[in-house]
C-alpha cells in the first residue's frame, strides 16, 4: 500500500471539488 | 519458388492473425440529436459525483462475500459492482481500454504496454471531459499515459 496515495485520496474526499474519481487498485 | 510463396504467405497470414492492424473508429461520439428526444430529461444526471473504483485480479466471491462488511454496502444501494473479465492477451493497459473504451485487446497490446501513449479516440474519459467533469485519479500510472491531460489531479503509482 502506497500510503501518501491513501492520504491524497482521503483529502479528496474532504475537498469534493471533483465530480468523477477514479481509483485503481491491484487486488 | 512455390514453397517460397507459401512460406511467405504463410508469415503474412501469422502477422495479420495476431498482430492486427487497429480499427478503432477515429471518431467521437456526438450528443443524441435534440429534436428526436427530450435529452435534457431522459439523460438528466442521477448523481452529483461517481467514485469508480477499480481493483485488477479480484475474485468476486471475496467482493461479494457476507464476511466484507465495507464491499456488502454495495448491496444496500450505496453503489454497484461490475464484474469485467478480459479474455486472454490481457496486461494493464488492454483491460484500461477495453474498460474505458470498449477496445478488445490484441496480442500487439501487449508490446505497446510499455510504451503506450495517448491513443484512444473516445472513451468515457473523452466524454466526461469533454462534458467539463473534473477527473480525479490515483492509481496505476498506465492511466496516465493513456490519458496524460484529462484529470484534475492525479498521482500514479
Amino acid at each position: 500500500v502506497d500510503h501518501n496515495v491513501t492520504r491524497n485520496v482521503l483529502k479528496e474526499i474532504e475537498v469534493k471539488d471533483w465530480d468523477i474519481m477514479i481509483l485503481h487498485y491491484l487486488g | 519458388m512455390i514453397l517460397y510463396g507459401i512460406f511467405l504467405l504463410s508469415i503474412l497470414l501469422f502477422f495479420n492473425g495476431f498482430f492486427p492492424i487497429s480499427k478503432t473508429p477515429q471518431s467521437f461520439k456526438n450528443d443524441p440529436p435534440k429534436d428526436m428526444l427530450p435529452v435534457n430529461d431522459t439523460y438528466a444526471p442521477v448523481v452529483s459525483k461517481l467514485v469508480l473504483v477499480v481493483i485488477d485480479a479480484l475474485r468476486l466471491d471475496f467482493v461479494n462475500s457476507q464476511l466484507m462488511p465495507l464491499t456488502s454496502r454495495l448491496s444496500r444501494g450505496n453503489g454497484c459492482s461490475n464484474n469485467v473479465s478480459v479474455q486472454t492477451p490481457t496486461v494493464t493497459m488492454p483491460r484500461i481500454k477495453a474498460l474505458i473504451a470498449g477496445n478488445v485487446p490484441q496480442f500487439i497490446d501487449i508490446v505497446l504496454n510499455l510504451a503506450s501513449t495517448e491513443q484512444l479516440k473516445d472513451s468515457l474519459i473523452h466524454s466526461a471531459y469533454n462534458s467539463n467533469k473534473k477527473i480525479v485519479f490515483y492509481g496505476d500510472d498506465t492511466w496516465l499515459k493513456l490519458f496524460p491531460s484529462y484529470f484534475w489531479r492525479y498521482e500514479g503509482t
